[in-house]
């Protein structure tokens, strides 16, 4: 099932980040990740034929490696444009204070979204190496704690919690993996909450768990999705 | 601005 693959990948960017933490030269880097992702998801729609489809951008000036979701539940079609950062070394993610052109990444995620009706969000790849912290985090999901080697959490949210004292401080992997509403979630809550709750509950389930001021999202029809552009 | 490259839909 598309559960059972999202598991398997959160949990192979888990071993993936360890494996070059514990080599001084072996490094890996989030457009890796993100590029084995994309081609992992265009791998499992070709041979096991659930419902996946991989587009590309057709603009050439589109070179970086930003994704969009796009869910589709009873014909309808919800966007979720998604930026990735990588859990540093020293334990922040520091990607997330990047800026282009003097403004921050997260804002230009932001407005995109605002601009055409998406549901912002970051997407984690993670390994954390604190025992006592992961074992409670574990066990409140009752999943393996490899499962959040990819968790999602609301850009909104994010901006948020970037401001200390007027300050951008990047936050840690404990900072967003708390067990409390506006947590990450893991990677393969994307679908369990869709398939059993419906797009709509969705939303909501995901606001309340994230920011409950979230301008909600559009939902599209499959005749108002926008594929101009899109191989 | 931001510029998606990669469109990944996943139909339930």
């Amino acid at each position: 099932t598309l559960t059972d693959w999202l598991r398997y990948q959160a949990i192979t960017v888990w071993d993936r980040i360890a494996f070059c933490r514990r080599q001084p030269h072996t490094q890996v880097f989030e457009t890796t990740l993100t590029q084995n992702l994309v081609f992992q998801f265009y791998q499992l729609g070709k041979r096991a034929r659930l419902g996946v489809t991989v587009y590309e951008s057709a603009h050439e000036r589109r070179n970086g490696n930003d994704l969009e979701l796009v869910f589709e539940v009873d014909n309808r079609w919800l966007h979720v444009p998604c930026q990735c950062k990588i859990l540093h070394q020293h334990n922040r993610y520091g990607g997330i204070n990047h800026q282009v052109q003097g403004q921050l990444q997260l804002d230009l995620l932001l407005e995109y979204a605002t601009r055409t009706g998406g549901l912002p969000v970051y997407l984690l790849y993670n390994h954390y190496s604190d025992p006592t912290f992961n074992e409670s985090l574990s066990e409140h999901w009752k999943i393996p704690i490899e499962e959040f080697g990819c968790s999602f959490i609301s850009a909104r949210y994010l901006k948020e919690q970037l401001f200390i004292d007027g300050r951008i401080k990047a936050p840690s992997f404990s900072d967003l993996h708390r067990p409390h509403d506006q947590s990450a979630l893991p990677f393969s809550a994307l679908t369990t909450l869709l398939t059993q709750n419906g797009i709509h509950q969705f939303i909501h389930r995901y606001q309340t768990n994230t920011h409950p001021t979230d301008t909600p999202p559009a939902v599209f029809l499959r005749n108002e999705l926008d594929i101009d552009g899109w191989d | 601005s931001f510029a998606p490259r990669y469109r990944l839909v996943f139909s339930a």
